[in-house]
């Protein structure tokens, strides 16, 4: 899992990061 | 020190092409930097290699932002889906070490839209110089403007054409003095000089950009 160029994690990174933030924001709400 | 300089590049760039984003008018999805690079195993070794653009980052925005309800997976079987999911949790497993649990387990299980899977491959991406939408922008130093299903399908780039078949309806190139930022949207978007006027004081480093 080592070997993809630094840029691209980083920006993978952020991109599955972002989409978690965004799911559990449009997540509905259930007491 | 290289490292640090790496690291601090990348961040301007996250900063720059969100920035570029978050403050337009349009309603734009996502935005890539492609960057200048040589590949001195390609070029023999004996020169400076051969020019080709390559991810240098990207960011994205997404469609939900703007109140749009409905998340675009039409072009998607069942089957192709599960791979997306599959391959978003591997990722996930990748990127936080093995130690996945909760949330991450959720987001991969939903789904994964068209434009979120067109920029996530785009990832893997790169383009000769001259070659391919971001390649052609850079070689001929101007601006390459896509607006409408009809100008992505019938542009004749496999680039455009995929992004259309995703759900897009503007691709934009935007050659700079080292790459290129490369803008889309599930929207129509007419050509404004504005944008490109914001993409050259932002990613113009050689003279200051920024």
């Amino acid at each position: 899992g080592g070997d993809l160029p630094i840029p691209r994690r980083r920006s993978l990174q952020r991109f599955l990061e972002k989409r978690k933030e965004r799911l559990v924001r449009n997540m509905p709400y259930s007491p | 020190p290289a490292a640090a300089q790496s690291r601090l590049n990348e961040d301007t760039l996250q900063q720059r092409l969100q920035a570029l984003i978050e403050g337009a008018r349009e309603t734009w999805t996502y935005a890539i930097y492609w960057q200048l690079s040589y590949d001195s195993i390609a070029g023999g070794g004996d020169g400076e290699g051969t020019a080709f653009l390559g991810w240098g980052d990207g960011y994205y925005k997404g469609e939900e932002d703007k109140g749009k309800s409905k998340k675009r997976c039409s072009s998607v079987n069942a089957v192709e889906q599960e791979h997306r999911k599959r391959v978003i949790r591997e990722l996930n497993a990748l990127i936080s070490g093995g130690a996945v649990a909760g949330a991450a387990d959720d987001a991969g299980d939903e789904e994964v839209t068209d434009t979120e899977w067109f920029f996530l491959v785009s990832m893997t991406q790169s383009f000769l110089n001259g070659t391919g939408l971001p390649g052609q922008a850079f070689l001929h130093c101007r601006t390459i403007w896509l607006s409408g299903s009809g100008a992505l399908a019938g542009s004749g780039c496999e680039r455009a054409q995929q992004g259309q078949i995703y759900g897009l309806r503007t691709l934009v190139c935007i050659p700079s003095d080292n790459g290129v930022v490369e803008l889309g949207s599930t929207d129509v978007i007419q050509q404004s000089s504005d944008l490109m006027e914001k993409v050259n004081t932002l990613f113009n480093f050689n003279n200051g950009g920024g």
